[in-house]
């Protein structure tokens, strides 16, 4: 080694013309793309990674991918005699309490990932009378006021409720699934959509990009007038259309991308979710945490009825205590996907945030959520929104009694 | 996992929970 790193000559000698033309695409793509990026953050304001090296660290490590390689495998089948013994090892490891689950035989769960997101038994969680009760086994990490928009996720540690949840967008929007087309509205569907050998397209959009705006979203493309929501819709996702806010609009709030499920919208502008809140009301908010060992779903804390849903597609970094002390804004970077609607005294919302090794979030009457994505995902601040009109077109919603399950959280 | 709630309720609304406690689904959390 030493010898050939003496004598060995240097000989220098030009790269072919095609690599050095690739090299030159290849920075010219990144720079677009750059530009591209630098334009959505004005629409969607960065939450950057703030806290120690641990948090940098973290932040570099491709989290997404290993959450769903986690998930991948631990939904291989295990052998049937390792079940038991496996099951009562992760059980006494992480406190399980296995005499309150459904199914006593443990070869019953063919995989860590079924028995993590195991049912428990009937009555073994009795629902308190109470305005507001637990959604979840976990532990209590901060709840309290919440004051100037401002989350507190540690002491001293906060962040934004808009980042949270999103703002709002005044956007008119239909449900063709109920037949009711509002006629004013279809004249908006006309100059939304125009359909060119099959290929949907914003009109909108077009107008934006001569008027040098720029445009980007996801959407299904209008829904035939029949069918109901309750039924799975698994047709792929469109990039169809595309529209931000005229430019000179607001940005105190983020603008949202929205997934409109066989709707329409018109032009939005962006608006608080909570700016509805009475005077003599005020803003609350509790954190509850999942530890490994605990019952995986989440139900229904109160009587309300569930308007919406937006998924935020975003980091999952580890959701323990340990670091939601040094992460600042660790719930508005993580994939979540917020639930908005209301209850008796208002405004009601309910935020599943994933984690690292939960990344898969389920939402029971949402058959069409998918979170933790292959897919690069959307800019930061930006979300898919589902709206749930068809579930009760009385209440505008799905209507939830307290205690009722909804959803929960699976391995990867 | 994490679940954050966020709600709009009277100002007499009062937790009824400890920072650090162990909770159970269906627990009381709070009244008005």
């Amino acid at each position: 080694l030493a010898n050939a790193w003496n004598n060995t000559p240097t000989k220098w000698y030009p790269l072919p013309v095609g690599i050095g033309a690739l090299l030159l695409a290849v920075i010219q793509f990144r720079k677009r793309k750059d530009i591209e990026e630098d334009d959505l953050s004005e629409m969607h304001p960065r939450v950057k990674l703030q806290g120690g090296w641990q948090v940098h660290v973290l932040g570099a490590l491709p989290l997404r991918n290993l959450s769903r390689l986690w998930g991948y495998l631990n939904s291989l089948e295990l052998p049937i005699w390792l079940r038991p013994t496996g099951f009562r090892v992760y059980a006494w490891f992480f406190g399980c309490n296995l005499d309150e689950i459904e199914h006593e035989d443990l070869t019953h769960y063919k995989s860590l990932g079924a028995f993590f997101y195991r049912k428990l038994k009937d009555g073994v969680r009795p629902i308190a009378t109470a305005d507001l009760v637990s959604p979840a086994d976990g532990t209590v990490l901060h709840f309290g006021v919440i004051e100037n928009h401002q989350v507190e996720q540690v002491k001293g540690l906060t962040y934004s409720l808009d980042a949270l949840l999103g703002s709002s967008s005044i956007q008119e929007s239909h449900n063709v699934e109920f037949g009711e087309r509002d006629p004013d509205l279809a004249a908006v569907d006309d100059h939304e959509f125009a359909n060119v050998n099959g290929i949907e397209y914003s009109l909108d959009r077009l107008i934006g990009q001569e008027k040098g705006q720029r445009a980007v979203s996801l959407s299904r493309p209008p829904a035939s007038d029949s069918g109901s929501s309750d039924e799975e819709d698994n047709t792929p996702l469109t990039p169809f259309d595309a529209s931000f806010p005229p430019s000179g609009s607001s940005t105190d709030d983020q603008a949202s991308v929205a997934l409109q499920m066989g709707t329409s919208s018109v032009r939005r502008m962006p608006q608080r979710v909570t700016a509805g809140v009475k005077k003599e009301n005020e803003l609350y908010f509790a954190v509850i945490y999942l530890a490994p060992g605990d019952y995986h779903r989440f139900h229904s804390p109160a009587p309300w009825v569930v308007e919406k849903r937006r998924h935020f597609a975003g980091e999952l970094f580890s959701v323990s205590p340990f670091m939601a002390k040094r992460l600042a804004n660790l719930f508005v970077l993580n994939e979540r996907v917020a639930l908005l609607g209301r209850w008796k005294y208002g405004f009601f919302g309910m935020v599943p945030v994933g984690a690292t090794n939960v990344g898969s979030i389920k939402i029971n009457f949402d058959k069409t959520l998918r979170t933790n994505l292959r897919r690069r995902p959307l800019p930061a601040g930006s979300y898919t929104e589902a709206r749930y009109t068809a579930a009760s077109p009385v209440l505008g919603g799905q209507p939830l009694r307290p205690g009722q399950e909804m959803g929960g959280f699976e391995l990867g | 996992s994490t679940i954050v709630l966020v709600f709009e309720a009277p100002k007499t609304f009062k937790f009824e929970l400890q920072a650090g406690q162990k909770i159970k689904v269906g627990e009381k959390m709070g009244n008005v």
